[in-house]
């Protein structure tokens, strides 16, 4: 553990609790893509699979323990509780077309072929483009709330702090994930040019709206 | 190191 990879699952804790404030404030998930929460909540159930047979620390696994109430807890205000503000006309990404190319991704390219490893592997594929369908909802829209922009952001970087860890680890431990990496390049990738929208627009008190 | 599949990270 160190201070990029503490700062990194903070990041992604302080993302998945915005989003849970919003909507528990505002009794609304507008402009929240229930897609993409989804997508997040497979990806934690694959990824956690290991929670009972492979003990890391206290930490890691009350964390996925944290992770995975949340983002049921999530998936449940927008599918059931607050069913009625969800957005589902603008929310139109199909999600085979990620799920799909992700296992089939998961089974070619894996460090193991063995059951446990290959939804590891599907999760870190899956993740790192869960959040197209939020942000193809962002661009369908051409806004987004500064809410929803705040939770993006803490989003982005937590996958950035992640490849921070990762170059820290390489060079203090030897340590590197191959897999890990270049997926999470890939996510974060994904954020860039939100990231620019909100620097030069969100952080200046700005709505983020997208240029016509 | 090759690691043990980054699985002590989230």
């Amino acid at each position: 553990m160190n201070v990029f990879r503490l700062s990194g699952d903070v990041a992604h804790l302080i993302a998945i609790i915005i989003l849970l404030l919003k909507i528990w404030t505002s009794r609304s998930c507008a402009g929240i893509s229930g897609k993409s929460q989804i997508l997040f909540a497979v990806t934690f159930v694959a990824r956690y699979l290991d929670l009972f047979t492979n003990y890391v620390s206290i930490y890691n696994s009350v964390m996925k323990i944290v992770y995975l109430l949340a983002s049921f807890g999530t998936v449940y205000l927008m599918y059931m509780k607050f069913k009625a503000t969800y957005d589902h006309n603008h929310d139109t990404f199909r999600l085979e077309f990620l799920i799909l190319p992700a296992i089939a991704l998961s089974l070619i390219i894996n460090h193991d072929f063995a059951v446990i490893e290959v939804f590891w592997t599907f999760s870190i594929y899956l993740e790192s483009v869960a959040i197209l369908p939020q942000l193809f909802m962002v661009s369908k829209t051409g806004e987004a709330e500064s809410i929803t922009s705040h939770y993006l952001f803490a989003l982005g970087s937590y996958r950035a702090l992640y490849i921070v860890n990762w170059i820290y680890r390489y060079y203090m431990e030897g340590f590197y994930d191959m897999i890990a990496t270049l997926a999470g390049i890939v996510q974060t990738v994904l954020y860039c040019d939100f990231f620019y929208l909100y620097i030069t627009k969100v952080l200046k008190g700005k709505k983020l709206q997208l240029p016509a | 190191i090759a690691a043990q599949f980054g699985k002590d990270e989230l």
